[in-house]
Parts: structure tokens; sequence; C-alpha cells
């Protein structure tokens, strides 16, 4: 028997927002100590990462490990039917075929069931890859809404965003056929809210490219955190954090572009 | 323009 509720299925609205453009289809590893998702995009030029510790949902139970195959495009479709305000339950037997998503207004007048089937995940099986948990050369905490303006903005400019990293602070740039584009952000020095903080920890400084294309999708996950985290080393790919209130985060992998 | 690499380089050891 799997069992988990969330208060709040508003973050499972934001956690599929955030997937959705990225992965048609995932692997949801079920386990005593949370759920966890990794899965490469189509291209595999990025890896989704996302934990949800069991501590952080409001009731948890796993009797045994669980792999289960969904669909994105399935799952988004039925948490559309949840209220804003309503309590989500994921519930399925051992060796399930369907999930139950379960849906509780506050009041508890309404009770919504759907239940989904589950898809046989039987392609290149990744397992749990091991992202390394290397110091980066560079790791910046920006707030998530000035990122995703920046990938916006700099993304019509051309397909890709370079971004160069030094203890002064952060600098995108985006260059194409009609021109170019520079945002460079100070470290802040007294930000009076924490959230609108830009912090640089710097080793050594970092100038890594980017497409655009899938930074516009991790930004998706903005809803999720006020801050974003981007760690930086030169040659290996960016990591892009968003968490997810108490309960875990989300990250985005993305390889770095070469010149030929 | 700069080529894309993949994440499997980086992750994946098939």
């Amino acid at each position: 028997m799997f069992e988990a509720r969330l208060v709040q299925s508003a973050i499972l609205k934001k956690v599929l927002d955030a997937i959705k453009d990225l992965l048609t289809e995932a692997t949801f590893e079920c386990s005593d100590s949370g759920i966890q998702v990794q899965a490469m995009d189509n291209a595999h030029v990025s890896l989704v990462s996302l934990n949800l510790r069991s501590d952080g949902f409001d009731k948890y139970r796993c009797d045994r490990n669980l792999s289960m195959g969904m669909s994105i495009a399935s799952m988004t479709k039925i948490l559309r039917c949840a209220g804003a305000e309503d309590t989500v339950t994921l519930r399925a037997v051992d060796n399930p075929e369907n999930i139950m998503f379960i849906f509780e207004s506050p009041n508890k007048e309404k009770l919504a069931e759907y239940e989904m089937k589950l898809i046989n995940m039987d392609q290149e099986h990744l397992g749990i890859i091991k992202t390394k948990e290397t110091s980066y050369s560079c790791v910046v905490k920006m707030p998530s809404q000035e990122f995703s303006r920046i990938c916006r903005d700099l993304s019509q400019f051309g397909e890709s965003i370079t971004f160069a990293c030094s203890k002064e602070g952060i600098k995108f740039s985006a260059s194409g056929d009609f021109g170019q584009a520079t945002v460079k952000l100070a470290q802040t020095a007294d930000a009076d809210k924490e959230e609108e903080a830009v912090l640089v920890t710097m080793q050594e400084p970092v100038k890594l490219t980017f497409s655009c294309r899938y930074l516009n999708c991790f930004v998706k996950a903005g809803p999720l955190c006020a801050q974003v985290q981007l760690s930086m080393s030169n040659d290996v790919p960016l990591v892009c954090e968003y968490k997810i209130g108490d309960i875990g985060h989300i990250r985005y992998y993305l390889a770095p572009k070469i010149d030929d | 323009a700069p080529k894309q690499r993949r994440i499997r380089e980086f992750f994946v050891k098939w």
C-alpha cells in the first residue's frame, strides 16, 4: 500500500508545471524516504531530478518500494481537476496498474477520485543517477522571478545565453542577427528581504553557454520558490535548483554548449 | 554556433 497526502494540492500542480514541458512520461520511485523522479528530456540534453521527502507530506505510507510510470500529460489533466484549496492524496496498491488521485475540499463536503493508468516504462531504464555532489566553482542565489525575466528577455536575441560569473556578480549575455544583450547582476550588499538577494559564492570565475530552450523550461519552476540556485563549474552541467517548501527540491541539470 | 552537448555524456554510463 502506498499513500501520500498533501494538504496543498497547489504544490503538486506547480511541480507538474515545472516538468511538463521537458518530460512526456516519467517513473516515480516511491520508497519509505519519499518520492523521487529522475528523467532526461527526449533529446538527452537535460536531466530533471525531483525529490519529495516523506516527512514533508501530511501523511505518508509506503509499505514496499514502487516504481510507477506515469504520463505527465495525463497527470496534468487530473491535477487540473483539483480546486486550489483542495487536499490531494495519492494512493496505490502494491504491484499497481493504476494510481488514484483523491481531492478533498477544505470543508470536506466534496470528495473527487480520479484513477490513472500507469505506463509500463520498458524503455532504457535509468535507475537513479548519482548526481555528483561536487563543489562548484560558482554558486549564485538570485530571485527566481529575475532569472525567469532574464532568460525570457535574452531569448529574443539568440538561441543561447552565456553565463559569466565572477566575484562581483553574474553577467548574462546573448547575441544574434539583430543585436546583442547583456544583463549584469551585482551581488546585493544588504537586501532588505532575503528572497530579493543576489548572492555569489565563488572559488574561480566561470563562463558557460546554455540553450535558451531548456532554460525557459526550467524557469517554469519559478512559482515553487522565490529564489533559484545556479551551481556552475567550467565544462560541467549547470545545476539549476528550486526548493519546494519544506518538502524537497527540483534540480535541472543542463549540459553546456561547446564551440565546434 | 556552439554545439549542444548531451547530459548523458556526464551522468550515464551506458
